[in-house]
């Protein structure tokens, strides 16, 4: 497959939440998320890290006008479970970089996360797929991190930046 | 947004490898994945959550002939970078349900998880886009998995699963 990187993303729309220290077994995720549909809460990125020592934490981005309302829900839930916290920040961006057949290059999520550091942005979350490469960071750095992602891949203007 | 989830997916070549306890500042992500590219080692999944008190887990995927070599340049790394603990695992299939329109039905990813549930799959790593949702589990689950998300989401006959 020839990588072809034909965009890079962004998304200032969102909040994430992190409940930390959910107990790792079965029907934990169901519990969490059964809660959120029924209240017609729209769940975008869900990542889920492997465990240590049976409990692992579980974050997600909602949009910021859920923001409040998926706390509350949660926080119920999370009583119910037995989990440590729950974190929540509204001041993300998720910038993505868009393209075919970037998994069987692990060059490209490299190079992404090169041009990121190299520009002092840290990245707080990371979920990738076939076409895109998603890292969560400081909203601040919204277009830091979008001009220089534009530039080291040479995408040429940024104007044709798109939101997504 | 109608969602269609067309089929299921699993990929049972993988192995998942965790850096546990990286330090969260720029460059880090970047140290760890530019030893693989040089490598050229294939990264499939790459899950990286919000991180606890400045350290967190970096779990990627990779083909299960890659592992040891993974394992080892990671070994090194690790040093470099003053993690906790390296733990791999060859023992694990991912399975995806794809479709279009996956992101804004929150529905979608709660009833694959509640499906999972109750068949008693534990769900070890998530990570979601707009057209897929990805859980790893336990590779002796993958059958188990893959027919009662075919049934649960009424995809008609287990033959078109496909391999990915
Ligand atoms: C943490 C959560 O994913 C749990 N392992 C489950 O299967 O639901
Ligand atoms: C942990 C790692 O992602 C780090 N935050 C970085 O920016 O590289």
């Amino acid at each position: 497959e020839q990588v072809v990187v034909s965009g890079v993303a962004y998304n200032r729309d969102e909040a994430k939440i992190t409940i930390v220290g959910v107990p790792d077994h079965p029907g934990i995720a169901a519990a969490i998320f059964t809660p959120l549909s029924d209240a017609s809460i729209v769940v975008d990125m869900i990542i889920q890290n492997a465990s240590s020592d049976g409990r692992t934490d579980m974050t997600f981005t909602v949009p910021k006008g859920d923001f409040k309302r998926a706390v509350e829900t949660c926080r119920k839930t999370m009583e119910k479970l037995g989990c440590n916290d729950i974190r929540g920040d509204e001041n993300i961006a998720k910038i993505s970089i868009v393209g075919v057949g970037m998994r069987s290059h692990a060059g490209v999520a490299t190079k992404m996360f090169g041009i990121l550091s190299k520009e002092g942005v840290n990245i707080q979350m990371i979920s990738t797929s076939e076409i895109k490469i998603s890292c969560v960071v400081d909203a601040k750095y919204t277009e830091l991190a979008v001009r220089a992602l534009h530039d080291g891949f040479g995408l040429g203007d940024v104007d044709g930046v798109s939101k997504s």
